[in-house]
């Protein structure tokens, strides 16, 4: 474990815990994308399959534990919570959220480290997570304002996976057999994604005006 | 790539 990993994790809880206020405080989840939850649902879900084989550390189990229950209780919060569900942008959210699952999934039948169960959904997760921020970017863009909490959720989102690759660099230098490339191109691929957000978001802290994306 | 044994990354 080294700080940039630690950092990581952190702020992908943060961007967790931010949402839920969102969501708990406000009781709406306008802004939201329920495709994009349901995604991050499926990913830790198929990430985590060696929950409860490979025992890593309890820092390790404990952390898969509340991302895989905060992103079920977001998706069924969403699904279920008679007010909540009123305040779903469902007309916005029109991102045909399928086809990432498909085409995450022959990527990761062709491109994975061992032809195995395991091995195949861990790189359909790698995949699908870099790609499920997709309908909730085309959410915000349609929707045009963000609000703070949205905005700092999908910041803190994108923030995290940058650490991790300062984490791979540094375990690239500090490892010897330290090659992890799928998750690494994953990684970067991310944190492009978020790149034309974290433009926006930056101009709009920098001019203390509410955040516009353009139409 | 050589093969990790288990992922140790969240």
């Amino acid at each position: 474990m080294n700080i940039f990993r630690f950092a990581g994790d952190m702020t992908h809880l943060i961007s967790i815990l931010v949402l839920l206020l969102k969501i708990y405080a406000t009781k709406s989840c306008s802004g939201i994308s329920l495709k994009t939850q349901e995604l991050y649902a499926l990913v830790f879900l198929t990430r985590y399959l060696d929950l409860f084989t490979d025992f890593i550390s309890v820092y390790n189990t404990i952390m898969k534990l509340v991302f895989i229950a905060s992103s079920l209780a977001v998706v069924c919060c969403m699904r279920m919570h008679r007010v909540v569900r009123r305040s779903y942008d469902k007309d916005l959210d029109t991102f045909r959220h399928y086809f990432l699952i498909l085409a995450s999934f022959v990527l990761a039948l062709l491109v994975n480290e061992k032809f195995t169960f395991q091995e195949i959904f861990w790189a359909f997760s790698i995949y699908l997570e870099a790609l499920a921020i997709l309908p909730q970017l085309v959410l915000l863009q349609r929707s045009g304002n963000v609000d703070n909490l949205t905005g700092q959720y999908v910041f803190f989102l994108g923030a995290y996976r940058a650490f991790y690759i300062l984490n791979w660099i540094y375990r690239y230098f500090t490892e010897q057999h330290f090659s992890r490339w799928i998750a690494c191109v994953s990684g970067l691929v991310q944190t492009v994604l978020y790149a034309d957000f974290f433009y926006y978001y930056f101009i709009s802290w920098k001019n203390n005006a509410k955040m516009q994306l353009p139409a | 790539s050589d093969n990790e044994e288990s992922h140790d990354e969240l």
